[in-house]
C-alpha cells in the first residue's frame, strides 16, 4: 500500500500533483502597525509583511515542500493506520527578520532586529 | 501592568518571548506617543535607514555591528554656572538593569562640542562624574576614540564602552551614568550666566548603547541526508523498501 502511494510521488522534473492553487503555498499579506494597535510606539517601518502559509497538504507531499521525514510518515499513518492522527499542516518553513524603530515608555528610542518575523517559505509538517 | 498595550491578542500568548518583550517596551496605548523630536530622533532615523530598507528588512551590508541600539536621553538637569567662563550641565542617564540575554558591545556618548547661544560661541566637552574624585577625567583606557558625528559638524561621538562596562554594566537594578557637559565661551565671559537660564531642555547630548543578542535560537539542523525526500529523487522503489 505504501508502494501505491509512493508511485504517485512526483519527482523534481514532473508537474505538481493536483491543482496548484489549492496546494500548500506562501501567501503575501501586509499589515500596518496601526491595524495591530502598535502605531503609538512603533516609528518604522510603516507597513509590515508577515505573509502566511495556506493550502492543502495532500497525501502525496510534492517535491520541494521541504517536509521532514516525519511528515511523510504521518501522512502514511493517517492513510494506512489511524485516521485520527491528523495529516501534516501547511506552516512556514523559513523566516526572515525585520528591524523596528520604536519609542519606549521612558522616551528612549530603540532600534531592534526581531528574528523570525516574516514567513519566507512554507512546508507541510 | 504598566506599559501593557490594551490589544487583546497580546494577552492570549503571554509565554511568547516576543510578546513579553513588547509588553515590557511598549508604552500604554492610552498614553500619547512620547514626543521625541530633534537630534536624537534624527540620529536614530538615519541609523534605521542605513541599517534597514523601507520594508524593514535588515540590509545585508549594514555596519551597525549590533542587533539592538538604544538611545538614552538624559534626565533633565539644570546647568549651573561656575566662576569664570565655564558652565557645567549635569547629565544623568538612567540605565535599565542588565538583561542576561543581551551583551553590551559599545557605548557612545554623542554631544555638541560647539554650541551657539544668542550669538555666543561655546566649546564643550563631556567628562565623567566620579564622586569625591579630584580629577574627573576619562582615563585613556576608558575612551577609545572621538570622532565627528554624522549629525553635523557641531556634534561629536565619543566611545565610552569601557567606562560603562567597568562601572555600571553588571548591576541588577537601575543604574545611573552621570556625565558632566562642560562648556566655555571662546571669547570673554560676559553674559554667559544669562545664557544658561532655561537650557535644561537643550538638546546637548545623548547616549547610545549597542547590544548583541546572546540568546539567539539555535540554527535548525538540516534534514538528514539519507531522508526519504532524497530517495524520491532517485527511485520510488527504494521508498517502498524503506516503508517496509
Amino acid at each position: 500500500r505504501a508502494g501505491s502511494i509512493a508511485s504517485k510521488i512526483p519527482g523534481p522534473s514532473q508537474e505538481h500533483y493536483g491543482p496548484e492553487s489549492n496546494q500548500c503555498s506562501l501567501h503575501h499579506f501586509q499589515v500596518s502597525f496601526h491595524q495591530l494597535g502598535w502605531d503609538h510606539w512603533i516609528i518604522a517601518p510603516n507597513l509590515y509583511t508577515p505573509n502566511y502559509c495556506k493550502g492543502a497538504c495532500s497525501r502525496v507531499l510534492r517535491y520541494g515542500l521541504n517536509s521532514p521525514n516525519h511528515a511523510i510518515i504521518q501522512n502514511l499513518v493517517n492513510e494506512l493506520v489511524d485516521q485520527s492522527v491528523p495529516q501534516p499542516a501547511c506552516v512556514p518553513y523559513k523566516y526572515v527578520p525585520i528591524s523596528i524603530l520604536l519609542i519606549e515608555a521612558n522616551g528612549s528610542i530603540l532600534y531592534k532586529e526581531y528574528e523570525d518575523m516574516i514567513a519566507q517559505s512554507c512546508t507541510c509538517r | 501592568m504598566v506599559g501593557q498595550p490594551s490589544t487583546a491578542p497580546l494577552a492570549e500568548a503571554p509565554t511568547s518571548p516576543l510578546i513579553w518583550e513588547l509588553l515590557e517596551e511598549a508604552p500604554g496605548k492610552q498614553q500619547k506617543k512620547p514626543q521625541v523630536l530633534g537630534h536624537p530622533m534624527r540620529y536614530m532615523l538615519e541609523l534605521y535607514q542605513r541599517s534597514a530598507d523601507a520594508r524593514g528588512h535588515p540590509r545585508k551590508n549594514r555596519t551597525i555591528g549590533a542587533t539592538m541600539v538604544r538611545l538614552v536621553r538624559p534626565l533633565v538637569n539644570v546647568a549651573r554656572p561656575l566662576r569664570g567662563p565655564q558652565h557645567i550641565q549635569t547629565l544623568d542617564f538612567r540605565l535599565r538593569p542588565n538583561q542576561v540575554t543581551y551583551q553590551l558591545v559599545r557605548a557612545i556618548v554623542v554631544y555638541r562640542h560647539q554650541l551657539h547661544l544668542a550669538g555666543f560661541h561655546l566649546s564643550c566637552h563631556v567628562e565623567p562624574w566620579v564622586q569625591k574624585s579630584p580629577t574627573n577625567h576619562f582615563s585613556s583606557s576608558e575612551i577609545s576614540s572621538s570622532k565627528p558625528s554624522l549629525l553635523s559638524k557641531a556634534w561629536t561621538e565619543m566611545d565610552i564602552t569601557q567606562h560603562v562596562q567597568q562601572r555600571l554594566w553588571n548591576h541588577k537594578r537601575h543604574g545611573v551614568l552621570r556625565l558632566h557637559f562642560m562648556c566655555q565661551q571662546q571669547k570673554g565671559s560676559e553674559g554667559l550666566e544669562l545664557l544658561w537660564h532655561g537650557t535644561s531642555s537643550l538638546d546637548t547630548a545623548f547616549l547610545l548603547l549597542y547590544f548583541n543578542d546572546t540568546h539567539k535560537s539555535v540554527q535548525k539542523a538540516k534534514l538528514l541526508p539519507g531522508g526519504l525526500e532524497e530517495l524520491m529523487e532517485r527511485d520510488s522503489s527504494l521508498l517502498l523498501q524503506r516503508a517496509r
